[in-house]
């Protein structure tokens, strides 16, 4: 379903250019649960940006459902990514002018649903995430974890193939965190949602299916 | 050294009020190293918040160093929280345009410091998070754990009395969580530093000298 092979990303900085990710090897077949693990800076989110289109590796290919992704355009990649792809960023990313309910419901809009189906698909989604009674409220009004289980509705809301998860627990207490896993595991054994993270959460590691070890921009063995 | 009396924060959000610290009693003593527990969205960052003259209470009492402080000017609060307090943000507050570099150095400024002594100190920081090699780049181009650990090390570098933490581990891995978390311990026995930390992570809870919990915005006994 994804298929990235000597995928590579570098970022030019003046006068040194960073090899985030180094010639990565990888297949992902339907249905998986996968975390990718390894120490800051080591390129979980750099890769989980390439997955994810929303990076343009500096070569390597990359093909999602047997298209080929690297060459497309811009466009084509956006469509890509509102048509198959869900995201969870490390830094959140909501919109700060609107309410929790909004920020999950703007990720329906260009879905042709009455305003009756899309309300309930996005009260559905915040009631998973615990925020129902603070669906009127902006983002600066919510604490650093319910931002997080914001950014977990929207992703969620949309059903698409695959999610990419950064981080999706780092600001979540250990039993908030248990219930978001629990929620994802359930969309990924009835809808066969695909679920990426990126993660340095035991417990993501403990339920994937596969943990897949970054270090420097590469993947290395489970034993290192 | 610090004592909160019936400490609290009401916010108001059009019809409704969120209590989200009621009522808290604290007394935090000389050296020691603390964390706050408890599930997303109990109060944690409010009362960190307030601890750190960083938000004012809505009723109660807050002293530090015997001194009330709730009736202070925000200029006489700045200066609080410029002479005695360190703080980690929950979402890391770094100033975009300026190098890791000048983000650390920036928290020296208002110190008589010659240049040189300046630098020294940065370079210090920034060694004992491990981010020499990355002192030149800005937050855009740091990963979500090294611009963690850039806001950990301006609030080291001016050696407050207290520092406040917010989730300083959430974006780390395990192995780079536990350098900074033993760099925090050294600190707090060779210096004196009272460290206060808002957490999840059981690992700064294991090595607190004492954890308080909260649910509700209220200080909760251990055993629930
Ligand atoms: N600026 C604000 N305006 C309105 N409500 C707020 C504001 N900041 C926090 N709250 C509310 O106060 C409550 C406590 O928030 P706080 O950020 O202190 O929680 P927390 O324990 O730090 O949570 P987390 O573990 O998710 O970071 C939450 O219900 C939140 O919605
Ligand atoms: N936009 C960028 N410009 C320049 N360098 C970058 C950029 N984004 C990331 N990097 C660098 O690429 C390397 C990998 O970063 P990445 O964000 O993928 O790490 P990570 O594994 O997600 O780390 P963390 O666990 O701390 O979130 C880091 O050394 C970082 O400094
Ligand atoms: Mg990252
Ligand atoms: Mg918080």
């Amino acid at each position: 379903i994804i298929e990235a092979r000597n995928l590579a990303k570098d970022y030019n900085l003046g006068k040194t250019v960073i090899h985030a990710v180094k010639g990565v090897d990888l297949r992902i077949e339907p249905e998986e649960f996968i975390a990718l693990a390894g120490p800051s800076g080591s390129g979980k989110t750099t890769l989980l940006n390439l997955l994810g289109c929303i990076e343009v590796p500096s070569s390597g290919t990359l093909q999602m459902d047997g298209r080929e992704v690297t060459r497309l355009s811009a466009d084509q990649l956006a469509d890509i990514r509102h048509d198959k792809l869900g995201f969870v960023f490390q830094t959140f990313n909501l919109i700060p002018v609107l309410t929790a309910f909004e920020n999950v419901e703007y990720a329906l809009l260009k879905r042709r649903l009455s305003p009756k189906e899309r309300r309930d698909r996005v009260m559905d989604a915040l009631e998973e995430v615990g925020l129902v009674e603070h669906a009127r409220h902006r983002p600066e009004e919510l604490s650093g974890g319910q931002r997080q289980r914001v950014a977990i509705a929207r992703a969620l809301v949309r059903q698409p193939e695959i999610i990419l998860a950064d981080e999706p627990t780092a600001n979540l207490d250990h039993l908030t965190g248990g219930k978001v896993l629990e929620i994802m595991k359930r969309i990924n054994e009835e809808r066969k949602t695909v679920f990426i993270f990126s993660t340095h959460d035991p417990k993501i590691m403990e339920i994937a299916g596969r943990v897949v070890y970054l270090r420097d921009g590469e993947i290395v063995p489970a034993g290192d």
